[in-house]
């Protein structure tokens, strides 16, 4: 046995060349990919987990009188302003957020009495065509942030930065039985009990709307609006930095949530308020009050039914609801 | 200001568009 094993061991001495030949080969490759890895985590900067503010960070944020100023910024702006200064003041404004004034129903801009209605200009009619071969559109001129499906009750605001569905939406937004004592239930759950058709799933879509934007939303798709929640709340900014800095920012600011549904079953379209642009407008709710002074606690919010009684769009014998139909206005955000 | 769509749609269902792009009221945003 011995002999053969030296033997074998003879036959075995050149073999260690191509065999360190080959292994050096591979660290050479994994050098490169690790260098390639490196250079692209170097491009695309830090991961989401480590780019996010800490509780301490929220809290200083959270400090800061946003809802004030911006009450105070949307009343200063309420202000008529003399129509010699009309051009100048809206020009500046509209060539510092790029506006499009061409595209506005009035392009004189000494028609604006103040800078809360030139904020709410109406578009020219025309000027955005609602395709008619797609039964979902876009709501707004907008950014898209991120969209996808909803899994397990989660969702994200950027991509890695997420917030749960059931903070959004606040509890028993859809056929589940309110109580005072209703709690948080695990977010998994939250998302079974919004009772999705089989062969359907959930999806989320998250537009931002710069200050240049037309700021008024439409309707996406043909659906009926059967309730209103409306969450006063923070008015942190929602431009993309601060998204990608604070996770759950949209179960924090001020928000309406419009749900109901539309033909593949559960809708919602929710206005969400920002700072300097705290105040939602929805045009057959007259009752709605965003960005109101006082106090308010992390998820309170305030509930509304649309009925026949009132809602004028619907007929006699109309199912509850607001029916509203593909491109149709829907409301406006506005300065304050 | 930001505006939030989540509903149910049919498992097929697909975006037409990519995250950061530039959309415009009307627009067709998905396959349906």
């Amino acid at each position: 046995i011995g002999a053969a094993f030296m033997n074998y061991c003879k036959t075995l001495k050149w073999t260690p060349i191509p065999l360190g030949v080959g292994f050096a080969y591979i660290c050479y490759l994994q050098y490169g990919h690790i260098k390639k890895r490196e250079k692209r985590k170097q491009l695309k900067g830090v991961t989401p987990e480590e780019g996010l503010a800490s509780p301490w960070q929220i809290n200083v944020y959270k400090a800061l009188p946003f809802r004030f100023t911006s009450r105070l910024w949307g009343q200063v702006n309420s202000l008529d302003v003399p129509h010699m200064l009309r051009k100048p003041i809206y020009g500046l404004y509209a060539r510092l957020f790029n506006c499009n004034v061409s595209e506005a129903l009035v392009e004189d801009l000494t028609w604006y009495q103040n800078l809360s209605d030139f904020f709410r200009r109406e578009l020219k009619p025309g000027v955005r065509p609602v395709e008619q071969t797609r039964s979902l559109v876009s709501p707004c001129d907008g950014k898209v942030l991120h969209f996808g499906k909803v899994e397990k009750g989660w969702m994200e605001q950027v991509k890695g930065v997420t917030y749960t569905l059931q903070g959004f939406l606040g509890p028993s937004i859809r056929g589940q039985p309110h109580t005072e004592t209703t709690s948080e239930i695990p977010e998994h759950d939250y998302q079974t009990s919004l009772s999705i058709r089989p062969g359907n799933s959930l999806y989320q879509c998250v537009i931002y709307l710069a200050p240049g934007d037309y700021h008024r939303f439409h309707s996406p798709t043909d659906w009926t609006i059967n309730h209103r929640r409306h969450f006063p709340g923070l008015l942190f900014s929602v431009n993309p930095g601060v998204a990608r800095w604070i996770r759950g920012l949209f179960n924090m600011n001020e928000r309406v949530v419009l749900h109901g549904e539309w033909e593949h079953g559960f809708f919602s379209m929710t206005a969400v308020g920002a700072t300097n642009v705290g105040s939602i407008g929805i045009y057959f709710d007259e009752d709605l009050r965003t960005n109101v002074p006082g106090r308010f606690k992390t998820g309170e919010y305030y509930d509304h039914h649309y009925n026949q009684s009132s809602n004028n769009n619907t007929k006699d014998n109309a199912p509850e609801g607001v029916q509203v139909v593909k491109g149709e206005g829907v409301g406006e955000f506005n300065l304050g | 200001s930001t505006i939030v769509l989540i509903f149910e749609a049919p498992k097929d269902f697909e975006f037409s568009f990519k995250p950061g792009e530039k959309i415009r009221l009307g627009e067709g945003i998905s396959s349906l």
